[in-house]
């Protein structure tokens, strides 16, 4: 054998790529295939959860049905590649490839450069910040009928319409139900006292004009409104709920190193339980009114902060930690419900016609949604992932389902009020890449 | 990324009136921020 080795010429020949991939991808399936039948043996042992000696599961992972794109996308780990995407954007270009390089990604996705507040792209130190560039005042006028409901952003409608028993047609006739979008809790004493109808205070159009009118005053003097009832909050002990800890004494500049406004959430939970009241308890009970939704998809190049698109008075948000599916016209319609599977902010209020809900529901390469009165929120983040996993768990223990969201209610700035009030045009946050 | 708008308004009974919520966009249509997607 030694002489067999020792006299034989060795050749070396090039092995393929595509060959190399293919044999990669057969691997990856099959291990795949045996994880998913381990799995399957595995919970079939273990019996449901809630029976004495099972062990509690995580949130049960998404398997959506579609084509093989779909599949192949349902068994990628899209969040961490969302949150790898944003890091990478988040390098410093080298100063000199600023102009040339932004110049470039906005004749690809038309971008209208005359638009960007900032004259000199070399401000922007990378893809992130340029991607969440504001527009010069004045480009975006409001359109001066007082009763028009605004567009949040630019983008394109891809959808709207009349609800119609629940349901929303997303596109071409792939329908899913508004409870699997804005989930179907609430959180009862912050809300139930206002139910619709009941009190009839805050569903009376007039008065709820009045108030929100009377609102801008409140809004104007928010900061009086914390200095001169000398209550503030520390972000952290909003979070924990320790209200103890609140300092009671220093104004609003003091607030530890946040120079913005205090956050305007007032209590978060993430352990819901179903069987509380639906949201559609912020339906008015008169049936003059009906249910209406539009969907705007916003384009790689369009502007992506959103605003308010109407006076309006934000009481709670659910924080629906999903998927980051592309949100692709593409994929919208091979794909059911994809808006119920993926990451959303569902802020729910009122304005003067009743029910009023605003849903930024994240995507792949636009995972994180930013809310500038909700400092709390944490989105695309391993932090808000294993709390829900690790509620999913509570509730599985609790032999209960997982409501799937982790919900937080807006401080009332006045008693009439409720929750945070924003204004027609008012800037709410933004998405941000990664 | 999406926004979706879900929200209650006076139906509008007679199409072609004034009077309830009517759009003012079309499916496909682009829009710009500030722009009236419907009146009420």
């Amino acid at each position: 054998l030694g002489s067999a080795l020792k006299n034989t010429k060795v050749q070396w020949y090039p092995i393929p790529v595509g060959l190399g991939i293919g044999f990669l991808g057969l691997v990856q399936f099959y291990k795949t295939q045996a994880r998913e039948k381990e799995r399957i043996e595995r919970e079939a042992e273990e019996g449901q959860p809630g029976e004495p000696g099972a062990r509690p599961k995580k949130r049960p992972r998404i398997r959506p049905d579609g084509p093989w794109q779909v599949r192949v996308m349902s068994t990628l780990p899209l969040k961490a590649l969302s949150r790898l995407w944003g890091k990478f954007n988040e390098i410093n270009i080298p100063y000199y490839l600023r102009v040339p390089g932004f110049k470039l990604y906005s004749f690809i996705f038309g971008v209208n450069l005359s638009e960007v507040a900032e004259p000199d792209l070399h401000v922007y130190p990378n893809l992130a910040a340029f991607f969440y560039r504001n527009l010069k005042p004045g480009v975006r006028p409001l359109d001066p009928n007082p009763n028009a409901l605004l567009a949040p952003s630019d983008g394109r409608v891809l959808q709207l319409g009349q609800i119609e028993g629940g349901d929303i047609e997303q596109v071409k006739g792939m329908t899913y139900t508004i409870d699997a979008l804005l989930g179907k809790n609430t959180p009862t004493p912050s809300i139930s006292s206002r139910g619709s109808g009941s009190s009839g205070e805050s569903t009376d159009p007039k008065r709820a004009d009045k108030a929100l009118q009377s609102d801008e005053e409140i809004v104007r003097s928010d900061e009086e409104f914390a200095r001169v009832n000398g209550i503030s909050y520390s972000l952290p002990s909003l979070f924990s709920g320790d209200k103890k800890t609140q300092n009671k004494s220093k104004g609003i500049e003091d607030q530890s190193t946040d120079t913005d406004k205090p956050s305007a959430v007032s209590e978060v939970r993430a352990d819901l339980a179903l069987g509380e009241k639906p949201w559609y308890d912020l339906i008015s009970s008169d049936k003059r009114n009906g249910l209406y939704y539009v969907v705007v998809y916003l384009c790689p190049g369009d502007y992506h902060r959103f605003h308010s698109p109407t006076n309006w008075v934000v009481e709670r948000r659910r924080h629906f930690a999903g998927e980051l599916y592309s949100v692709s016209p593409y994929l919208q319609r091979t794909l059911p419900g994809l808006f119920t599977l993926n990451e959303r902010v569902v802020l729910l209020g009122r304005w003067r016609w009743g029910f009023f809900s605003y849903v930024p529901v994240g995507a792949t390469n636009v995972g994180s949604i930013k809310v500038n009165f909700d400092r709390e929120l944490r989105t695309n983040s391993l932090t808000t992932d294993t709390a829900a996993d690790r509620a999913a768990e509570e509730a599985a223990e609790r032999g209960e389902p997982y409501s799937g969201f982790a919900e937080a209610t807006y401080e009332a700035a006045s008693a009439v009020l409720g929750g945070h009030a924003l204004k027609r045009g008012e800037e709410m946050g933004g998405f941000q890449l990664g | 990324s999406t926004i979706v708008l879900v929200f209650e308004a006076p139906l509008n009974e007679i199409p072609g009136s004034q009077g309830g919520f009517r759009w003012a966009v079309e499916k496909g249509q682009k829009v710009k921020m500030g722009q009236a997607l419907g009146y009420v």
